[in-house]
């Protein structure tokens, strides 16, 4: 039996909203220390991996593992039935066909339930070690968003270069060139804007603006992200949550 | 000419 509550339907929705544009169907990998989901998109090139820890919640159960398959352009529409201040509450047996989606309004006590049908999604885990990265790079989320949506207008690939005091990202398109330099930057007051580089080895990597454009949408789960970067290595990019996290994948490019 | 490679280069599938 899955029981687990959300303090703010807002949380949940976000955390759907950040990856529901990058895959379509994926497991909602249920066990007592809290949700898994690792679901890789279409084209194979970016895979989302998603911890909800026990403590983002604020009652958890799960007795047994549980595995939800759900179709998350079908989910998105059940969430946009709650209000984002309403309290909302999974529940499953545990060997379920569907997932009861609860909203509480707690002042108005208004309660609705939707229960959401289940489907068998048959998908390949990839094994991620942990690897060794040769740069960490952490700044403001919105700073990487703006970077990414200003740069894909000019071409369908950014370089990314890091080297020891300075992070430069580079597109080239038929219309011409765009940088933009970010500087190791401090902000005691609020961290959530400094820019720090941890960097082992220069790093020149080169990514699909495309598959970016969804990795920022990450954005609004974290004022603050980290970029960790490896010659030849898909790249992580991570959005923390509370208790857990977002992670995006990327299949760098290469020279043909 | 830049080509993109698939996850599954880096990544064992299980």
């Amino acid at each position: 039996m899955l029981e687990a509550k959300f303090e703010q339907a807002a949380f949940f929705k976000k955390i759907i909203d950040a990856f529901k544009d990058t895959v379509h169907l994926c497991n909602f990998n249920c066990s007592p220390s809290g949700i898994t989901v690792q679901a890789v998109d279409d084209s194979r090139v970016l895979l989302v991996s998603l911890l909800i820890g026990e403590d983002s919640f604020t009652s958890y159960r799960c007795d047994h593992n549980i595995t939800l398959g759900v179709d998350l352009t079908a989910l998105a529409k059940v969430l946009k039935c709650g209000n984002n201040d309403d309290t909302l509450s999974l529940v499953a047996e545990d060997t379920p066909e569907s997932v009861l989606i609860v909203f509480e309004d707690t002042q108005k006590d208004r309660i609705s339930e939707y229960s959401l049908k289940l489907i068998d999604i048959e998908s390949d885990f990839l094994d991620i070690d942990d690897i060794e990265y040769d740069s960490v790079v952490n700044l403001p989320s919105s700073d990487f968003q703006k970077v990414a949506r200003d740069l894909s207008q000019l071409s369908d690939s950014l370089a990314i270069v890091v080297t020891k005091d300075t992070i430069k990202f580079e597109a080239n398109g038929d219309i011409g060139t765009g940088s933009v330099i970010l500087k190791p930057f401090t902000d005691l007051e609020n961290p959530q804007n400094t820019v720090k580089v941890e960097l082992n080895k220069p790093v020149l990597l080169s990514f699909g603006l495309k598959y970016l454009l969804d990795v920022v949408k990450g954005s609004s789960l974290a004022p603050a992200m980290s970029v960790k970067l490896s010659e030849k290595t898909p790249a992580l990019f991570e959005y923390k949550l509370p208790s857990g996290y977002l992670r995006f994948y990327l299949a760098p490019k290469f020279e043909e | 000419k830049n080509k993109q490679s698939l996850l599954t280069t880096f990544f064992s599938a299980t």
